[in-house]
This record gives structure tokens, sequence and C-alpha cells, in this order.
């Protein structure tokens, strides 16, 4: 059986809200050493990768594996009926068909109980590489946030090149084109900094929708990660207390 | 232009 609590229904709540307009149904795969989550989107074009890790639950108890079946927007709706404080735990048996979840105010004074249908999802498991990227970049996810969303108004694909110099976000559009060039932060300590690290110049084509969509993540962490080599998917992580929520993007390519 | 690919040409099941 699975026994997991966190202390706040806030995370949890924010990264399925983060995840819902990616994938529809997930997996989630529960073992000893916590919780993860692989899900393509129905296109086959972005990727969601979720890692909780046992640690960062205030309990946590897995006898065997189980796979719970979750359809996001369900689970959405009795997210909702959660309290952003509410200490949330997540229960469910091993035939895994169910799954329980409770809120529960920090006086103790409410104790709500939801459960949740489960269905068995055929998910197919993609292998992904463990890649050293040629370009890593961490932002703050603000910054990363509002360039895709006005490089969105403009066109439906972003260009994102980087070298020594910075990054930079080109787009073209009917009305126009633009772009943004983000230096490297000559302070690291600065909150709100830019890390650039490049061992080979990159430039890469992606869809601006699927894009704005990992952005709906970015209440979970200060700063975004990108990794980003030529012609391989680009991965953008926001890293979770004991974990991670990675989204994987196909590129665009010439033929 | 260039074409959106597929992530199934990158990783493998």
């Amino acid at each position: 059986m699975l026994e997991a609590k966190l202390n706040e229904a806030a995370l949890l709540k924010k990264i399925i809200d983060a995840i819902k307009d990616s994938v529809t149904d997930v997996n989630f795969e529960c073992s000893e050493t916590g919780i993860d989550v692989q899900a393509v989107d129905s296109s086959h074009i972005a990727l969601v990768s979720l890692k909780l890790g046992s640690d960062g639950f205030s309990d946590y108890r897995c006898d065997r594996n189980i796979t719970l079946g979750i359809k996001v927007a369900s689970l959405v709706k009795i997210l909702r009926c959660a309290n952003d404080r509410d200490a949330l735990t997540l229960m469910a048996d091993d035939n895994g068909d169910q799954l329980r979840l409770t809120f529960e105010d920090s006086k103790s004074e409410r104790v709500s109980e939801f459960v949740l249908k489960l269905m068995t999802i055929d998910q197919e498991h993609l292998g992904i590489p463990d890649t050293k990227y040629e370009s890593d970049i961490t932002m703050p996810v603000d910054a990363f946030q509002k360039i895709m969303r006005d490089m969105f108004m403009l066109s439906e694909s972003v260009k994102i090149s980087c070298d020594k110099e910075g990054v930079k976000f080109s787009c073209k559009g009917d009305v126009g084109d633009g772009s943004v060039l983000i230096k490297p932060s000559s302070s690291v300590d600065d909150e709100g900094s830019t890390t650039i690290a490049v061992e080979t110049p990159v430039s890469m084509e992606l869809n601006l929708k699927y894009l704005n969509n990992f952005c709906k993540a970015s209440g979970l962490a200060q700063n975004v990660h990108l990794g980003m080599s030529s012609e391989v998917p680009i991965m953008v992580e926001y890293l979770l207390p004991n974990g991670y929520l990675r989204f994987y993007l196909a590129p665009k390519i010439g033929d | 232009a260039n074409k959106q690919s597929s992530l199934m040409s990158f990783f493998k099941k």
C-alpha cells in the first residue's frame, strides 16, 4: 500500500496545474524511492517527467510498487477542494483502483476526504538518455515566462540560440520580428541571475504553444533550467524539494 | 520551413 503525506497541499496542486495542459492521463509509479511520472502528450511532441523523492514527503510508505492511473482533469477537481496550507495525504491499496486523498488544516479541526477513481492507462514508457547538454542555461522563471508569452503574440515558434555571449530568443511573425538577448549575469550571487554554460553553441527552433504550457510550472521554483543540444529535444527543468518537474520538447528541424 | 519533429524519433521505447 501507499501512504504519502505532504505538509502543504500547495506543492501537488501546483505540479498538477503545471502539467494539466500538457498531458491528460498519467501513471503515478509509486515505489520505495518515491513517486515518478512520465507522460507524453497526444501529439508525441512534448513529454512530462516528474520525480518526487520519498524524502520530499513528511511521511512516506510504499511496501510494493503500485501504478496509479490518473485522469489529470479529475485530480485537478479534487485538489481544488484542498487549501494550499492543508496537509495532504495520498493513500492507495495494492490493487490500485482508487486513490484516497485527505486534506487537513493545521489545527486538525477539519479533515476532508476524497476518493479518486483510477483507470488503466496504456502509456508507452520512453527511454530518455542521460544527456550532457551542449548548452545549459539557468534563468529566473519570470524572465523566461515573459519572453515565451511575448513571443507567442508574434509567432508560433521561437528560435533559441546560445553561445558564450548569451542566450538569444528570436521570432518571426506576420506583424514583424523580435528578439531578446539575455547575457550571463556578472554576479552569480544575485537573485534573478542567469548562468550560461556553453560547451558548443546551439541553435534550435521550438513551438511556443508547448513552451508556454511548460511555463505554468513557474510557481514551483525560482529558476528554470534549459538543457539544449542541436537537434535533440530541449529539456525545461524546474527543481522541486527532493525532485524535479521536467518537460521535453521535440525541436522543429529542417528536412 | 522547418518541420516539427516527434519525440519518438529521439527517445527509444
